[in-house]
């Protein structure tokens, strides 16, 4: 059953998952590592805007609860405009 | 130009869709009823008048593909990305793409119902975009609903009609009313049930609930069939008998055992050896200090020994003899941390054993 939102010692595939999720819907760009002394990536930001469009905790960080949401069919139609 | 929703609107009311191909999995009469049933959604509300032709450019093309089909947004396989649409424009604009991956059906709940995944997709199509609202049509998640009483929500029309206004032509029938999404917030919000369900606390309402967990101060709210689809909204009462690991949802005299999200058996209110005179219950909560389940009917309350399988002897009783103080009809119940919490109407009786402790308001377990 859904386990709460705890981190996830995530597996390439499922952070590549989130990460292709992301840039498809969330318009995040691809390369997402920290950079210009920005603290938090923005990967980070992008996960942290999905779960509060999906009124998940947000905790910006890929838990087991947010990659369940990913998972979900849904429609292919960007939730942010491009 | 992607796959992508647009604040748009289209610049006439009157619009063409054209079904350029169909999928295997549906015979063409029921998708040509599906495509139209789900146009018809949005025409109801709003003054739009769609129109089918069969050559030629249309303003909504409608077709299936799988995987890189030449617009920008490739499908990627089943599951995961069921369609997509384009907003309101010239060229791709108003398309929609069905991914012929997925299994789409015309009324059952297993696969993709092609009636509420296109409703959704024309709702892009016309210019809206997701919904952040779990009820709503437009929100961005697949979630089955019962097609033959589909009632587009109150979101989804509130959001067509601010583009498009509402429809001139008053339907010779009143038209169900928009449901909508519970608020946490309702200071009248009665809830149907409440139970825990392995540490964490459901709070139903109509078809949706509320799950809330003991270290998290949020609660999120989801559509009940968005966990079990074969569960009905507006329930009457829930528990759980955490020995068992079960979850029991009441609706009438139908029961339905619940272990996790499967449902694993389905009874009758008579298998807890309610009288045949008790035709629905109100609440219903598991005493773990006891192991008895109590089973709520107006101010009155059984008491069911999940042990021997037996009602209790004596009951009916007054739920006023045992928890003083609550001279209400109790609306839904649960226990937590030793404590049983009574509803009534909007107004929730804490009791630890039978001492009144404190009247709280659902906002004490849910987030406003």
């Amino acid at each position: 059953f859904r386990v709460r939102s705890v981190p996830l010692s995530t597996d390439m595939s499922d952070e590549e998952f989130a990460k292709n999720y992301l840039k498809e819907l969330y318009a995040m760009q691809e390369d997402n590592t920290p950079s210009f002394g920005r603290k938090v990536s923005e990967m980070s930001l992008k996960l942290s805007e999905m779960q509060e469009f999906f009124g998940l905790k947000v905790t910006g960080t890929l838990d087991a609860e947010t990659l369940e949401m990913m998972k979900q069919p849904r429609c292919g139609v960007p939730d942010v405009a491009a | 130009y992607r796959a992508d929703s647009s604040s748009n609107k289209w610049p006439t009311n009157k619009l063409t869709y054209r079904i350029e191909n169909y999928t295997p999995d549906m015979s063409v009469a029921e998708v040509d009823d599906s495509i139209q049933r789900a146009l018809q959604v949005w025409a109801r509300v709003t003054p739009l008048k769609f129109t089918r032709i069969y050559s030629g450019i249309a303003d909504i093309m409608i077709s299936f593909a799988v995987g890189d089909h030449g617009d920008g947004s490739p499908f990627d396989g089943p599951n995961g990305f069921l369609a997509h649409a384009f907003g309101p424009a010239d060229g791709l604009g108003g398309d929609t793409h069905f991914d012929d991956d997925e299994t789409f059906t015309f009324k059952s709940s297993n696969g993709y119902n092609l009636f509420l995944v296109a409703a959704h997709e024309f709702g892009h199509a016309l210019g809206l975009d997701h919904s952040t609202d779990p009820g709503a049509l437009m929100n961005a998640r697949y979630t089955y609903r019962d097609v033959d009483s589909f009632v587009l929500p109150r979101d989804d029309v509130r959001k067509i009609q601010a583009l498009y206004g509402s429809n001139p032509e008053i339907p010779d029938k009143p038209e169900p009313t928009p449901p909508p999404t519970p608020n946490a917030c309702d200071p009248r919000l009665v809830l149907d049930a409440v139970t825990g369900l392995r540490g964490e606390t459901y709070f139903f309402k109509n078809k949706f609930f509320w799950r809330s967990h003991p270290q998290m101060p949020q609660t999120e709210q989801f559509l009940i069939k968005s966990f079990w689809p074969e569960l009905p909204g507006d329930i009457d009462a829930a528990l759980e008998d955490p020995s068992a690991d079960l979850v029991y949802i009441f609706k009438g005299q139908k029961v339905w055992a619940l272990n996790g999200y499967d449902v694993v058996n389905r009874k009758s209110l008579s298998s807890f050896r309610l009288p045949a005179t008790v035709k629905k219950i109100n609440a219903a909560v598991y005493d773990e200090s006891t192991g008895k389940m109590l089973f709520f009917v107006g101010k009155s309350y059984y008491s069911f020994d999940t042990n021997n399988k037996k009602m209790d002897k004596g009951y009916p009783k007054q739920v006023e003899e045992r928890f003083p103080g609550m001279t209400g009809k109790v609306t839904a119940a649960f226990q937590n941390n030793g404590f049983t919490y009574l509803f009534s109407g909007p107004r929730v009786f804490e009791f630890n054993e039978s001492t009144l402790m404190r009247v709280l308001g659902n906002k004490h377990f849910l987030q406003c």
